[in-house]
């Protein structure tokens, strides 16, 4: 808390300088690690002529900083505390916690071979469920 | 021009990522198809979806998820259900439960040689593209049968053979696989359980000769011609050609992908 606040006046005490506090407020407001949406279309990847079901899907990625306090982040790990407090002691050498996936789900796909035969398929961890701090 | 890859722009909406150079997208779809096991985009020649076999694994995956509606799909927890089909139609095909790939198999009678004459009897499923690491769990060859233009009530004594290699090179020996007793007055589709052939094919492709269907009227014991019984044949409705349907489990080992 007393790191943000420093940061926030830093911020406002540097107006003048609009380089340096576009890059100084960019970091303060990178959101917290969260899922996004990524929708894989495969029409428009012309794959309509093999792809029977279904039209695309949505394979979401994760996106965000793991930032104190990670109560903020959804689905920290109990070691990505860990990770952080290490990263705020040693910032130069510990790396943050990464904002990456925690819960993954499957597709089936159904689609022609080179025989004209028909494959009704699972794929497993195709989809991004939930994101959280690891 | 569209990439086929849409991501949020933080504004809470999807846009289209436009900047992805030709050469980056082209990577892109690469590295999708290795992770759906593929080398190449397939080319299906003529792919009819009208067809038998297309049209089951439709209805199949319709059934699957619900409505079927394709844009919307929302597929189990990989933790709660370890295999992908078990949550629903376990009544209507309880292979379902165990199975992680079910794959429809055109015939290709017309390209094997020695079946090229006897077409309504014979049936070649090309089993060259499954991975020999995946196991049978069901194998099903389903006919249909429409009513008997004879009008006759009778019972006929359908059998199916796996053709196998003999001691010459020009023998083939006809070695009984499954049969199943049907009356002449049925109209639908004859499931044909097939799934120690399917399995021997899948283990060693090279054994895969065929399968040979000889029907049998039990009032007479005449042998009979398929058609002559209601059995669609090739020249019948496309939509009612008989087709194989294959339960497949797939080893654990296939999930763990290679580096590259």
């Amino acid at each position: 808390s007393a790191r943000r606040q420093m940061d926030t006046r830093t911020a406002v005490s540097h107006r003048d300088d609009s380089h340096w506090t576009w890059r100084r407020t960019r970091r303060y407001v990178r959101p917290v690690c969260r899922r996004k949406t990524m929708y894989v279309d495969f029409e428009d990847l012309g794959w309509q002529s093999w792809i029977i079901a279904p039209e695309g899907y949505s394979a979401f990625y994760c996106d965000g900083d793991c930032i104190f306090p990670l109560g903020l982040n959804m689905n920290a790990t109990n070691h990505a505390i860990v990770q952080l407090l290490l990263h705020t002691v040693k910032s130069q050498t510990m790396p943050k916690p990464c904002c990456s996936p925690t819960k993954l789900s499957a597709i089936s796909v159904l689609y022609f071979d080179d025989n004209s035969n028909v494959i009704l398929k699972k794929y497993r961890s195709m989809k991004v469920k939930a994101c959280g701090c690891h | 021009d569209s990439t086929g890859f849409y991501t949020d722009n933080g504004l809470e909406q999807s846009v289209m990522v436009s900047r992805i150079p030709h050469r980056v997208k082209k990577e892109f779809q690469q590295e999708i198809l290795t992770l759906m096991g593929l080398h190449h985009k397939p080319k299906p020649r003529a792919p009819g979806k009208e067809t038998s076999a297309p049209r089951f694994m439709i209805d199949l995956y319709n059934k699957l998820h619900g409505s079927g509606a394709s844009g919307s799909i929302e597929d189990d927890d990989e933790d709660e259900h370890p295999h992908f089909f078990s949550r629903t139609l376990e009544n209507e095909m309880p292979k379902l439960n165990s199975s992680d790939v079910i794959m429809s198999f055109v015939n290709h009678v017309h390209k094997i040689h020695f079946l090229r004459h006897e077409r309504d009897r014979t049936f070649f499923f090309d089993f060259g593209e499954v991975s020999p690491q995946e196991t049978v769990t069901g194998a099903e060859l389903r006919l249909y049968k429409a009513k008997d233009r004879r009008g006759r009530h009778t019972t006929y004594h359908i059998e199916v053979f796996t053709i196998q290699q003999g001691v010459d090179e020009q023998d083939k020996i006809l070695v009984p696989e499954t049969n199943h007793l049907v009356s002449s007055d049925f109209e639908g589709w004859i499931l044909m359980n097939v799934t120690n052939a399917a399995d021997s094919w899948t283990i060693m492709p090279a054994s895969n000769m065929g399968l040979y269907l000889k029907i049998t009227d039990m009032s007479t014991g005449q042998e009979l011609r398929p058609n002559h019984i209601g059995i669609v044949g090739h020249r019948g409705d496309p939509d009612k050609q008989a087709f194989l349907v294959c339960f497949f489990k797939m080893s654990q080992q296939l999930h763990v992908r290679r580096t590259r």
